[in-house]
């Protein structure tokens, strides 16, 4: 049995189709660069965030395979118990065949009622999987199916439009030149920050900046006039203006999108990305940030 | 060699749960901090 922390925000957004087994099988995953395993919802789980959703029949798959292990995930508001079967995992035109994956027999909790993605698909380096598990991505490049080792991602602020690359950059996503900022930790494609202007010093200068600590509630009217919070990595300036960081909540009142966390730790999650297309290169254990 | 993979993107669950008049008993029954999911994050305690 494995264990593989991992925790949500409840501001999981973005997610996309991947298919398991022969004939394929339909699932929306969210690509989770903090984890590293795959898995879905089975039909053996009788938990209500798996009726909810999508869930795997391995009887249906002729190219199958169970492996007699088990896995189990915990988040911070739950956790998934499951066993580990290997199959062909389809991930938009690419074929991965023999993928290990998680199949849930237990989804305790309400979390996962809620989402509207069935599982995670993790894009994190292979020492966060579960073990004796190849994450997808490594898979994909040891099977020569990709041109370069990494991939990119455009987030957009509409519905549809953005993009996970595999194997390339498009260049018609980002403006500018791209930054690349070593990987410092090979686990959750961690990255030193210099330091965050406004956020460390406030606009007060005194005592803790409210906008940066916690989800607050601003006035929609003054977003204008609001501040850019600049990151610095590795030298280089990346502005993340006010209209970027909040955003309108049903009600029409406006919010700031920052999230406290434990500890002097920044996770540049979707407000960030919509602003930097990011490209996560594992050929050289760098990041890349353009203007996107 | 290069494959594109379409995002959607889809509501915020904290917009589900704030529809369904969850949200408060989520908070109330679930303490999450999102820091918590990366115990490697400062390996030598230099953050």
């Amino acid at each position: 049995v494995a264990t593989e922390p991992l925790l949500n925000a409840l501001d999981v957004e973005y997610y996309g189709t991947i298919s398991i087994g022969t004939p394929p099988q339909d699932f929306s995953v969210v690509f989770d660069t903090g984890s590293s395993d795959l898995w879905v919802p089975s039909v053996s789980c009788p938990s209500l965030a798996c009726q909810t959703h999508q869930m795997f029949d391995p009887s249906q798959s002729s190219t199958y395979k169970s492996t007699g292990l088990s896995l189990s995930i915990h988040y911070g508001t739950g956790e998934m118990e499951g066993t580990v079967g290997s199959d062909t995992v389809t991930v938009a035109s690419l074929v991965d065949t023999n993928q290990l994956f998680g199949l849930s027999t237990a989804e305790p909790g309400q979390f996962f009622v809620h989402v509207q993605f069935d599982g995670i698909l993790g894009l994190g380096y292979p020492n966060l999987a579960a073990d004796g598990i190849t994450p997808v991505f490594d898979n994909l490049v040891n099977q020569s199916l990709l041109q370069e080792n990494l991939f990119s991602v455009y987030l957009s602020r509409e519905a549809a439009g953005s993009m996970v690359i595999f194997g390339g950059i498009d260049e018609s996503y980002f403006t500018g030149p791209i930054n690349w900022i070593p990987v410092s930790y090979q686990g959750y494609w961690q990255i030193s920050m210099d330091r965050d202007y406004f956020c460390s010093t406030g606009v007060t200068g005194a005592g803790s900046p409210p906008l940066c600590s916690l989800q607050h509630s601003v006035n929609c009217s003054s977003i204008p006039a609001m501040p850019d919070v600049i990151f610095v990595i590795d030298g280089v300036q990346y502005p993340v203006s006010a209209l970027a960081y909040t955003e309108q909540v049903s009600g029409g009142s406006c919010m700031s999108s920052f999230q406290d966390t434990s500890g002097d730790l920044w996770i540049l999650g979707d407000v960030f990305i919509r602003v930097y297309y990011s490209i996560f290169d594992r050929a050289n254990n760098r990041v890349g940030l353009a203007k996107a | 060699g290069v494959t594109r993979l379409p995002l959607e993107r889809g509501k915020k669950l904290r917009e589900v749960l704030r529809e369904k008049d969850l949200l408060q008993q989520f908070f109330q029954q679930h303490h999450y901090d999102i820091g918590a999911k990366f115990p490697h994050a400062f390996p030598n305690g230099t953050g």
